[in-house]
């Protein structure tokens, strides 16, 4: 689903942004 | 940023590191970018060109509201975009055999074999000399006795 998706997207920034 | 889609080299001892993310990982992760509309927050990689970002971030609508604290997840970000395996690909090389010192091993005996043959041809340049000084070698120490 779209939610689940940005869900991940959201971890994916968040576990390797600076 | 560093780029978690791509191997990263370390400096010291020139070895490489694996991405943090795998290619299935990516892949995973391009497909729920797609569906959700947010292309233009991964970083370039294998699985995903530099293009399809620059084209998605035309067209997306999303973008980090200054007002709003918890879109700081939003917020653009450089990430590293060095093309460590697109390289060879560009050069229009196969890519199996580029940064090869030979196409293929060989066996330990086969590789060997030139240094080996030349040593040989060396050996056997003085070899009659050789075996006629080893053969003689008791001759040559026999105490005579007509020796005054």
């Amino acid at each position: 689903s779209v939610a689940a998706a940005t869900k991940a997207l959201k971890k994916f920034r968040i576990d390797n942004l600076p | 940023a560093r780029n978690p889609f791509l191997p990263v080299q370390n400096p010291y001892s020139g070895k490489w590191a694996k991405p943090r993310y795998s290619l299935r990982m990516q892949k995973e992760l391009v497909k729920k970018a797609k569906a959700c509309g947010m292309v233009g927050l991964l970083p370039p990689g294998p699985k995903l060109s530099l293009e399809e970002i620059e084209a998605a971030k035309r067209s997306e609508t999303v973008a980090p509201r200054p007002d709003k604290k918890q879109d700081w997840w939003l917020r653009p970000v450089e990430w590293s975009t060095e093309p460590l395996v697109d390289k060879a690909k560009k050069a229009g090389l196969v890519t199996m055999y580029v940064g090869r010192k030979r196409m293929f091993k060989g066996h330990k005996w086969e590789r060997v074999r030139s240094e080996r043959l030349r040593r040989h041809r060396i050996a056997m340049k003085g070899m009659a000399k050789q075996v006629k000084s080893y053969k003689s070698f008791y001759h040559r120490r026999r105490p005579s006795p007509l020796a005054t």
